[in-house]
């Protein structure tokens, strides 16, 4: 899984 | 997965049940500027990304905190400005400020400028609510559609504990963000005499009034 930032969550 | 959509589907909830107060009642009486400003600091801190998000899903939440947030800041600023009692909202926002921005950039997960504001709003986040819970301790009461939002609030936060928890159980790189989750669990500790009071007296149809 490709996460720009690194966090997925909000 | 399901307790991460319930979560966030209750942190959405808690924001509407606010606006729905403050429009229908003409009023922000109870309701902590301070926190509410927080907040905002939150939001516009941890999604600096926004341009990158690559999943819809985060991107539409992200549009709408904001521009929620930034709604009922206005609303308590401007529009109904008067109903607010600033004699009441006496927390010092300044150490809680200083607390996130300290560990920020002391332990951020790399040394980037995003990564320290996304540090900073998590942790930021962590104590946003305190104003808001000191005020409930100097009136002593509130009205139960301002309980009904800090337990919808509340909600959101201890929803991902157990989010994070079927994450590491279900995918294979076992990955814990420890920020997020050591601060994730001090906020839902600081909700945890709110909630108490919360299920002894508002479930039961009584008035929120702290012993």
């Amino acid at each position: 899984k490709i996460m720009v930032g690194g966090h997925d969550e909000l | 997965n399901l307790f991460r959509v319930a979560g966030d589907m209750s942190h959405l909830a808690s924001i509407f049940i606010l606006l729905h107060k403050i429009v229908q009642l003409k009023s922000c009486s109870g309701i902590s500027f301070k926190s509410q400003l927080l907040y905002l600091i939150v939001y516009i801190t941890r999604y600096l990304d926004l341009p990158w998000t690559p999943s819809p899903y985060n991107f539409i939440f992200k549009i709408l905190f904001i521009s929620s947030q930034l709604y009922i800041i206005y609303l308590m600023a401007r529009a109904y400005r008067p109903t607010n009692d600033p004699n009441l909202d006496t927390f010092r926002v300044e150490y809680l400020l200083g607390f996130a921005a300290v560990l920020a950039v002391l332990f951020p997960v790399r040394y980037t400028v995003l990564e320290i504001f996304w540090a900073f709003s998590i942790w930021l986040e962590s104590v946003a609510i305190l104003p808001q819970l000191f005020m409930l301790q100097r009136t002593g009461e509130a009205e139960a559609i301002t309980a009904h939002y800090l337990f919808a609030l509340g909600t959101y936060r201890a929803l991902y504990i157990p989010n994070w928890i079927y994450r590491y159980v279900t995918e294979p790189t076992h990955k814990i963000d420890t920020i997020a989750v050591v601060a994730g669990v001090l906020q839902t500790v600081l909700y945890s005499d709110f909630f108490w009071i919360y299920y002894t007296k508002v479930m039961k149809g009584e008035k929120f009034k702290l012993p």
